[in-house]
């Protein structure tokens, strides 16, 4: 009967993109935001 | 080639070593640990202090909410001494949305003191304040100055 | 001679210096450049031997530092990974420097080098699988791709032009080689690579889509290696966390990226077990972000009028391959043009079957008939008859039912056995998703066969593909509810008066809860 999906720690009503705070398909809990820095780019010239 | 191999690990023998060899590395699965961008500088023996001593930036310096009440002699300090960090992009965001504006060649932030005299396509000119970082750390007033396009990040 | 202890002495020497510089807190990019600059001058980087050589010895040397360190186990990750991380920045410094040398094109040039270092830790990882077997420990591999992901994003504006076929080069050579089934001890290291945040994403949000074909390559490793372990319900540990890592990733695909499993429902479909219920709805269920799906339960709902219905859905699948062999697919193509000859359709149910004689593929694919042909043959055959069916609907629109397709998939119903009869109408099934042409064509002709069914079996067997797709946890697909609401609604069929719905206790009592949910 497979598994009820909404147990393996994502959160499928976000209405962001998940891929951005997926951590690892082996964790339980791939919300935790604290463990990774957001997406951001630093222009080469900022490099002073 | 891709089709002999899954012949091989089909057939028993294989299928038998593959599952071993599967069992075996769960010791070893990554963790989100694993992942995390790498740590530039990681000192070897890190000196203990007082846990009220922060060994890493608390998590409240990835909140860009903060930056928003640093004063701008913060904000200069955090772009230049911490560079390469998600700390340095959010001093830079904060800047930018304080009006000042990173030149490329002096590698440094400008502010329009007053309406420029002159607009084109390639420059603005008139008088700005800049920011001195490798001499007196301190705020500077130019004029005349032109501020071409092409060195605007 | 690059086996000389001295040369690999020396070679370890310069790696330590490295590690040292990238260590220092006060390094930058210019000390990192100026470190690049010696390393030239020592004639490290130049000869093919002498550089290979040294990118293997950086590889060994920092796998091993992290084994030594983590075996003292007070060293934390992040010191355990110090050599890992510099050599995966020294990696992409020297790809960011690298130029051509005859000066012709610095990005081909880049590639090739960064191709060429990335092969070299493949070797390294090989080695270490095929030596330490069970004790081979995937994580340090899987830092040094993970840090060399991070770097590279970090440089992505300096490598803008060549990022997309960085991305590529590690999807096709490097995570495609190092895929479970040639190395299973780096099984949940690779999964973990190939669903990194800056890797997957970035690969399936290049413009036009360009990167969807080499995930959907790797992909379709994993589910061919799951294949042999999922077959069998009962699962160990290790199957059942790599099955969730699964599902995991494919709900995370479900969510960002649905577009990419709708348009390579087939292949996923074909490769997955007919027995994983539940994930191939997951992929089934996945519909384009833009479509607004009517509720299925909104009582008269017309499908028939829905203006997606009429749109054909892209499948990015080769579905047609599999009909190749033995000319399969001319004598469909001959038959459904001139509906002969007479014999094509009896002749059929030998051609889905795998040669007698061939145990082996029988064993591997665990049925005697060749799943990926039957599944081929069904889409196949519906796309042509969908085409016919718009063309001549101009002249009024004939009935699905006495036209060539139908002669075919109403032969096989009569032909096949309960095992074939089974995989056909499984096929028929994984067409029915989100609103589209197929959708609705898959699910007149199930509805059709249903009702046409000379034996009770047939129907029988209709209900169970369909239930048994309803039954397990969600996800189900629109065109599944829709169907199964039909079947069991339109008096047309007069579900209910056929004595299967009450074979037993328990099949009564889950017809009547399923048919109230619904």
């Amino acid at each position: 009967l497979g598994s009820d999906l909404t147990t393996l720690g994502l959160n499928l009503n976000s209405p962001d993109a998940l891929y951005a705070t997926f951590t690892s398909p082996w964790s339980e809990n791939n919300q935790a935001v604290g463990l990774i820095e957001p997406e951001y780019h630093l222009p080469s010239c900022y490099n002073v | 080639s891709y089709e002999a191999a899954e012949e091989k690990f089909l057939g028993k023998e294989d299928g038998f070593h593959i599952q071993q060899m599967l069992d075996a590395s769960l010791q070893y699965v990554p963790e989100s640990l694993d992942a995390e961008r790498p740590k530039h500088y990681v000192p070897r023996n890190p000196y203990h202090t007082s846990s009220y001593y922060p060994q890493t930036p608390p998590p409240i310096f990835d909140n860009p909410a903060l930056f928003e009440k640093f004063d701008i002699d913060t904000l200069f300090f955090i772009f230049y001494y911490q560079q390469g960090t998600y700390q340095q992009y959010l001093a830079a965001r904060e800047l930018k949305k304080q009006s000042w504006r990173f030149h490329k060649k002096y590698l440094t932030w400008f502010q329009r003191h007053e309406e420029p005299k002159a607009i084109t396509d390639e420059y603005e000119q008139g008088t700005y304040i800049y920011f001195d970082y490798e001499g007196a750390w301190c705020q500077r007033k130019k004029t005349e100055f032109r501020f071409e396009y092409r060195f605007l990040e | 001679d690059v086996e000389n202890p001295g040369l690999r002495e020396q070679l370890t020497s310069f790696f330590a210096e490295w590690v040292r510089v990238y260590q220092h807190p006060t390094s930058n990019e210019k000390i990192y450049a100026t470190f690049i600059m010696q390393l030239q001058q020592q004639g490290v980087l130049k000869g093919e031997e002498i550089s290979s050589m040294f990118f293997r010895v950086c590889t060994e040397m920092s796998v091993e530092h992290y084994l030594k360190q983590k075996a003292a186990s007070h060293a934390t990750p992040a010191v355990a990974y110090q050599a890992i991380d510099a050599f995966s920045k020294l990696i992409v410094l020297l790809v960011k420097y690298h130029s051509d040398p005859d000066g012709v094109n610095n990005n081909v040039a880049k590639i090739n080098y960064l191709t060429k270092i990335l092969s070299i830790i493949v070797l390294v990882l090989a080695q270490a699988h095929e030596q330490r077997r069970q004790q081979f420990n995937q994580k340090p591999f899987f830092r040094l791709f993970s840090s060399l992901l991070n770097d590279l994003n970090s440089y992505e504006q300096q490598l803008q032009p060549i990022y997309f076929q960085i991305l590529t080069a590690l999807s096709n050579n490097t995570f495609h080689t190092l895929q479970p089934l040639f190395f299973p001890g780096f099984t949940f290291a690779w999964l973990s690579l190939i669903s990194h945040r800056l890797f997957m994403p970035k690969l399936l949000l290049a413009e036009n889509q360009k990167g969807w074909p080499a995930f959907h390559k790797l992909l379709i490793c994993l589910f061919r290696f799951l294949v042999p372990f999922l077959r069998n319900v009962e699962m160990r540990d290790t199957t059942r966390l790599l099955y969730k890592g699964t599902l995991r990733v494919l709900l995370v695909l479900l969510h960002d990226f649905p577009e990419f499993l709708c348009d390579y429902h087939f292949s996923f479909c074909d490769v997955i077990p007919s027995s994983c219920i539940q994930l191939r709805n997951l992929i089934l269920s996945a519909f384009p972000r833009n479509m607004r799906l009517p509720d299925p339960f909104t009582p008269n709902l017309k499908v028939d009028l829905l203006p997606e219905i009429s749109q054909s859905p892209r499948v990015l699948s080769d579905y047609a391959s599999a009909l190749i062999a033995n000319n399969l697919k001319n004598d469909i193509d001959n038959y459904l043009k001139t509906r002969s000859p007479i014999s094509f359709p009896l002749d059929l149910r030998n051609k889905l079957m795998i040669d007698p004689n061939n145990q082996s593929e029988i064993t591997s694919t665990g049925s005697k008939y060749n799943v990926s042909v039957i599944n081929a043959l069904v889409l196949y055959v519906g796309i042509q008859a969908i085409g016919q069916l718009h063309n001549k609907s101009a002249q009024g629109t004939p009935p699905v039912t006495h036209s060539a397709p139908m002669d075919i998939f109403q032969q096989l119903l009569i032909d096949l056995d309960s095992e074939g009869r089974y995989l056909f109408l499984s096929a028929i099934a994984n067409q029915l998703r989100y609103p589209n042409s197929h959708t609705h064509y898959f699910s007149c002709i199930l509805l059709y066969l249903f009702a046409e069914g000379s034996q009770e079996v047939i129907k029988e067997q209709v209900t169970r593909v369909l239930l048994e797709r309803l039954i397990v946890n969600r996800p189900h697909p629109w065109g599944l509810l829709i169907t199964f609401i039909e079947l069991i609604k339109n008096p047309r069929y007069n579900f209910w008066s056929h004595s299967f719905t009450r074979c037993a206790t328990d099949i009564e009592r889950l017809f009547d809860s399923v048919s109230r949910s619904i």
